[in-house]
C-alpha cells in the first residue's frame, strides 16, 4: 500500500 | 473563558513556522491540561501533534473546553505582528467566534491586540497508539536538519538505519549517493550535541524527503530532536517546547512493491 494507506491503518479515528 | 498568556511568546511563534507550511488550517483544542492540535498535513499523509501544557503558560484559565478552528495563514499573519521579546495573551470567550491575541513589549510600553475570526472545521479525531519502538533515537536538531537539506539534493527519498553504534542516514538518485553516519557519543560535554540510541533492533527504514524537511522547520524550538522507528509503523520526530509541550511529526515509511 501507499504511505497514505499505511498512515490511516496506524491511526484509529476517534 | 479561556485566556493563555505566554512570556516567552517567541516559543509561539516558532511553533507556528514548524506547521504553517504543512497545514492550511486547523483546530486548537483548549482544555484546563493546556491547548492540543493534531491534524493531517494538506496533502493527508503526515500527522502533526502538537502539545503545549497548561503548566508552562504564566496564566491558564480554561472554564469550559473549547475548540477553536483558525487559518493558519492568518494567524501567522497576526503572530508576525509580535517581537519576539513580546508576551502574547490569547483570550476567548465560551463558545467563541473569534479569539484575541495580545502582545506587551517587556517594558510593557507598546501593548497590541488583534481579534481574528475563527472557523468551523469538521477534523476527524484520530488516536495514536501507544508503540514500542526498535530504535530512538536523540541528536542534535540542526544537524538534522542539515543533513536532510543535504541529502534531498540527491534524491526523493532518504533510508535511516539504526544500529547500536549509531545512525546513517542514506540517499541514492540519478547523480550518485551519499551516506551521513553519525556514531553514538560517548561523551559530550553539551547535552544538546549529544547522538544516544536506544536499541532494541536494528532498523532499516526510507522516507520522503519532502516531509522530513518540513518538519525540520520545527528545528528553532530544540537544539535535539527524537526519532522513533519500528519497522512499518510511521516514524515520530519530536521537538521538545520547552519544559512543557512538544510538536510531533509521524511518517509512515516508504515500502518497495
Amino acid at each position: 500500500g501507499s504511505v497514505q494507506q499505511r498512515m490511516d491503518s496506524f491511526f484509529t479515528v476517534v | 473563558m479561556f485566556e493563555a498568556r505566554l512570556t516567552q511568546g517567541s516559543l509561539l511563534k516558532k511553533v507556528m513556522e514548524a506547521i504553517r507550511e504543512l497545514l492550511n488550517e486547523a483546530s486548537f483544542d483548549c482544555s484546563e491540561n493546556g491547548i492540543q492540535l493534531q491534524a493531517m498535513d494538506n496533502s493527508h499523509v503526515s500527522l502533526v501533534s502538537l502539545n503545549m501544557g497548561s503548566e508552562g503558560f504564566d496564566k491558564f484559565r480554561c472554564d469550559r473546553n473549547l475548540t477553536m478552528g483558525m487559518n493558519l495563514a492568518s494567524l501567522s499573519k497576526i503572530l508576525k505582528c509580535a517581537s519576539n521579546s513580546d508576551a502574547i495573551t490569547l483570550k476567548a470567550q465560551d463558545d467563541p467566534d473569534t479569539v484575541t491575541f495580545t502582545f506587551e513589549s517587556e517594558n510593557n510600553e507598546r501593548v497590541s491586540d488583534y481579534s481574528m475570526k475563527l472557523i468551523n472545521l469538521d477534523q476527524e479525531h484520530l488516536g495514536i497508539p501507544d508503540t514500542e519502538y526498535s530504535c530512538v533515537v536523540k541528536m542534535p536538531s540542526a544537524d538534522f536538519a542539515r543533513i536532510c537539506k543535504d541529502l534531498s539534493q540527491f534524491g526523493d527519498c532518504i533510508t535511516i538505519s539504526c544500529t547500536k553504534e549509531g545512525i546513517k542516514f542514506s540517499v541514492a538518485g540519478d547523480i550518485g549517493t551519499g551516506n551521513v553516519k553519525l556514531a553514538q557519543t560517548a561523551n559530550v560535554d553539551k547535552e544538546s550535541e549529544a547522538v544516544t540510541v536506544e536499541m532494541q533492533e536494528p532498523v532499516s527504514l526510507t522516507f520522503a524527503c519532502r516531509y522530513l524537511n518540513h518538519f525540520t522547520k520545527a528545528t528553532p524550538l530544540s537544539e535535539q530532536v527524537q526519532l522513533s522507528l519500528s519497522a512499518d509503523v510511521p516514524l515520530v520526530v519530536e521537538y521538545k517546547i520547552g519544559e512543557f509541550g512538544h510538536i510531533r511529526y509521524y511518517l509512515a515509511p516508504k515500502i518497495d512493491e
